[in-house]
């Protein structure tokens, strides 16, 4: 799976996210990525947030939204939010997470599970930032 | 400067450092700087942070490299089908596409629909339909399988197959 999140110039936060499913999945098995508030979610007010990892588990928390739930009601911080949406259920729901999300202000969290997760961030006047391992 | 920022992520999956060498982390970096190349771009431009992710996507989804587009990985029957969803925070529209085989740019046909069409969500021929009526660009299987995910494919079939013919693993 692959996913962008970016806020522009004028103050819109968009979310994409798009994937090739699992490898041997059943045929007509969808996934999180196109399920709003599972894999993909945005809102200018509070964040943008694009999943990635094991479908069904991303589904059944409903992942993306818990991002912007845990923000806007709870008051969390992006990372604190982003990171606690890693966590979510973890006892029902065990598989692989990934999480990338921005805020309003264009600061930006990545959560995983996996320690592995391919990402990189570039922001205006900024040097771009590329990393694969937790560690980086 | 107005504050402008893109992110990107190209999949998270357990993997040990033993089990990525050098010359793949390096093929890996430079596909995740290319797409965040494609995003800056736009937004350095004064474009919208809606066609700054489909395009950073966009690039993702032509590197064979990553699980999406060309190179995705192959369902039980050997055969790509695709998922992709994009949505503006302003409008609160969105566009989503499910299990759609043949679509280049799966994320560009996801903001077609977020533009152009009064549903959320299209599925399969559907959708691929909508592609075409949109002059999308669409592809055969020779575009988008690897010799790469066809090994990963076959792996499982291979295991498959020897896992029915262990004894003890019958079910009645």
């Amino acid at each position: 799976t692959v996913g962008a999140v970016a806020l522009d110039i004028n103050g819109n936060l968009a979310a994409a996210t798009s994937t090739g499913g699992l490898t041997d999945q059943l045929k007509g098995r969808v996934g999180d990525t196109p399920i709003i508030g599972g894999g993909t979610f945005a809102n200018n007010e509070v964040c943008a947030v694009s999943c990635t990892g094991e479908g069904e588990v991303i589904m059944r928390g409903a992942l993306a939204h818990e991002v912007y739930a845990m923000m806007k009601y709870a008051g969390h911080s992006l990372q604190a939010a982003t990171e606690k949406a890693i966590q979510l259920h973890a006892d029902k729901l065990q598989g692989d997470r990934g999480i990338l999300s921005m805020d309003s202000s264009g600061k930006v969290a990545f959560g995983f599970n996996t320690g592995f997760m391919k990402r990189g961030y570039w922001a205006a006047d900024e040097e771009p930032f590329v990393a694969l391992w937790e560690s980086e | 400067m107005k504050k402008f920022a893109i992110a990107i992520h190209g999949g998270a999956e357990t993997t040990k450092p033993s089990e990525l060498d050098n010359k793949k982390e390096e093929a890996y970096k430079d596909g995740l700087a290319d797409a965040l190349k494609a995003g800056y771009d736009v937004l350095e431009k004064g474009g919208s942070a809606l066609d700054a992710v489909e395009a950073a996507v966009n690039s993702m989804e032509r590197n064979p490299l990553f699980n999406a587009g060309r190179g995705a990985s192959l369902t039980e029957r050997g055969e790509n089908e695709f998922d992709a969803a994009i949505m503006d925070g302003n409008t609160l529209r969105v566009g989503a596409v499910g299990a759609v085989r043949y679509v280049q740019h799966p994320i560009s046909l996801a903001k077609v629909i977020l533009q152009k069409c009064d549903y959320c969500l299209l599925v399969g021929t559907g959708a691929e339909e909508f592609a075409l009526a949109n002059n999308l660009s669409l592809k055969g299987p020779e575009y988008f399988v690897t010799p790469e995910k066809k090994e990963a494919w076959l792996d499982k079939q291979q295991n498959k197959v020897e896992k029915k013919r262990m004894p003890g693993s019958m079910t009645d």
